[in-house]
């Protein structure tokens, strides 16, 4: 049995080192999908099976949250083609090499690129638990390891060799995502559409303030992104089904907040078709105060407009709506209920690059008036393209108007915006 | 049947759990600092046992130690003692002190992960991966909100 077990390691091992590849001195996977499983045999004793599965659930979909890998569990493939397997023992364990120590000290351990050993003897608990050592946090200490990171002697990470009881809701905070990033890179583009939620409230006080959320969509699910922390919300992406109900679920092509003195309208566009949005009530108009039903065709609404489009946004200045399709823009003035003058335009002309041949061209992705940085962004892939504003043309009038500075990744300005694996959205 | 007294089980404890040994002298502090990587680079390979934990023979280093009269017996070739005393403390944010006072031993005595801190994956081949402190001019401000739970 020694000697079997010895050579399954062995071929196991072979198999994952032509896998991976050496990167600056670590062993990071080369794969965007790990499968990971359960030991059968290395069960908890003290936990169900269910809450171990949801703990390690959630521990790979943290990681998926800040990197662009995803994790699958599967119980059904081989077991050579698993890449990570988890599981309890006591001492001496489950074939490995490494014998714990009883309970105290030694809680956990894990191997490049291999597997996750507990520590049976250690009293682990759910996160609903105040109790106990949580296994949710060690086991992302230990997927760390796996992934290829190791020790760091910094407050705050999650890979500081000591065990820090939890307090309520820790995360991988920023230098912990940059380091898994430098050996996996960083998520990237494109999106189907991106813009800014604005909306009236009351404060504590009563007095009516304008806030605003930022929110990514691709496919089918939407992150939320906290600008003043350089990050997207904790546990997203989530299903645009659930947070957005009455528009379709998947492939928005546009997100466009018409908002001026006398009106505050959100429509979503896809396809031949859009919809309006009630922020109120957290759902799209079957029929709105003036009677209208939705979905209603984009050449009822916007007579003269193209369909499908690429992207759209509201230029309050102007009072148009820009709508981009292939290679030209069209301005609509809801005023007159028309297209402007002039219009369509190439998108090359009306946004001249600042820079020669470095323009987006057509075919956007989005066009994104963000509220923290007062600009518009032009996304296509894995770009953007900053529209210059009049604040940047009064420090340099020799720029053009609406000119379009050099591309940049999106993922340098907005950063994590990751996928997890289809069978993690709902954990 | 494991021990528990609360309806939901968590105050469980192991019915026969064997303790771990706690760090208490310099014997066993410089199996704990080898057994870590801190004297020198452990070879943290699944199949690879012995490299693990090269102190483990106390009778060997007991007599070592009635042989040089020291109080602590220094592996050959490897850093001194106290040094690598120090390059701990200094990580763990303890007083660099180079002595085993007795907030170093409690440092060593917490639970912890089992993964050497200063290893590599293949002898000759990489250099020893140590642990990593911050790069704290890379960090952009950040909002002053407290983490909030997803």
């Amino acid at each position: 049995r020694k000697r079997f077990l010895d050579l399954l390691m062995n071929s196991e091992k072979n198999r994952k080192e032509q896998e991976a590849f050496q990167n600056s001195g670590g062993r990071v996977f080369n794969k965007k999908l790990l499968k990971w499983r359960m030991i059968g045999e290395g069960y908890s004793s003290q936990l169900s099976i269910n809450e171990q599965r949801y703990v390690f659930r959630l521990a790979f979909r943290m990681w998926s949250e800040v990197m662009p890998v995803d994790f699958e569990e599967d119980n059904t493939s081989p077991l050579s083609q698993i890449d990570i397997k988890l599981g309890f023992g006591r001492g001496r364990h489950l074939g490995c090499s490494r014998a714990f120590d009883g309970s105290g000290q030694e809680f956990a351990h894990a191997w490049f690129l291999g597997d996750i050993h507990f520590d049976d003897d250690e009293h682990f608990t759910a996160p609903s638990s105040d109790n106990g050592i949580s296994l949710l946090k060690v086991a992302v200490h230990e997927i760390g390891h796996v992934l290829g990171l190791s020790h760091i002697h910094r407050t705050g990470s999650i890979m500081q060799p000591n065990y820090i009881p939890q307090e309520s809701g820790f995360e991988l905070d920023w230098s912990d995502r940059r380091a898994v990033q430098s050996l996996y890179g960083s998520c990237e583009g494109p999106f189907d559409t991106v813009f800014d939620w604005v909306r009236k409230e009351r404060n504590q006080f009563g007095e009516m303030v304008v806030r605003y959320n930022t929110y990514f969509f691709r496919n089918s699910w939407y992150w939320m992104y906290e600008n003043r922390n350089n990050r997207t919300r904790y546990g997203d992406p989530l299903a645009v089904s659930n947070g957005w109900q009455g528009i379709p679920t998947q492939n928005i092509d546009a997100f466009v907040h018409v908002w001026t003195w006398t009106r505050d309208d959100c429509y979503f566009f896809k396809g031949t078709q859009y919809w309006r949005y009630d922020g109120e009530n957290d759902k799209a108009y079957a029929v709105d105060a003036q009677g209208r039903t939705y979905p209603r065709l984009i050449s009822e609404g916007f007579p003269g407009i193209p369909s499908p489009i690429n992207a759209a946004y509201f230029d309050r200045r102007t009072q148009h709506i820009l709508f981009f399709k292939d290679f030209q823009v069209y301005a609509f003035d809801i005023v007159r209920n028309r297209i402007a003058p002039n219009f369509p335009k190439r998108i090359v002309d009306f946004f001249p690059a600042v820079i020669k041949n470095n323009h987006p061209m057509g075919h956007l992705d989005a066009a994104y008036y963000s509220y923290t940085h007062n600009t518009l962004f032009l996304f296509k892939g894995k770009d953007f393209w900053k529209v210059l504003s009049d604040k940047d043309r009064r420090s340099n009038p020799s720029l053009p108007q609406n000119g379009v500075l050099p591309r940049r990744a999106i993922a340098e300005q907005w950063f994590d915006i990751c996928n997890v694996h289809t069978t993690l959205l709902r954990l | 049947e494991k021990l528990f007294y609360r309806r939901d089980h968590s105050d469980l404890q192991s019915s026969n759990f064997q303790q771990a040994e706690l760090v208490t002298d310099v014997i066993s502090a410089q199996q704990y600092l080898a057994k870590y990587g801190w004297t020198e680079p452990v070879i943290w390979d699944e199949t690879q046992a012995s490299n693990s934990e090269p102190l483990k023979d106390t009778s060997l280093m007991e007599e070592a130690v009635r042989s040089t009269g020291k109080r602590s017996a220094e592996p050959t070739n490897s850093p001194p003692f106290v040094e690598v005393l120090k390059k701990f403390q200094k990580l763990n944010n303890l007083p660099t002190t180079g002595r085993l006072d007795d907030a170093t031993i409690n440092a060593m005595n917490k639970p912890r992960c089992g993964v050497p801190d200063n290893q590599v994956s293949k002898p000759s081949q990489e250099k020893p991966s140590f642990p990593r402190t911050p790069n704290k001019g890379t960090m952009p401000s950040q909002g002053a909100d407290a983490p909030k739970t997803r």
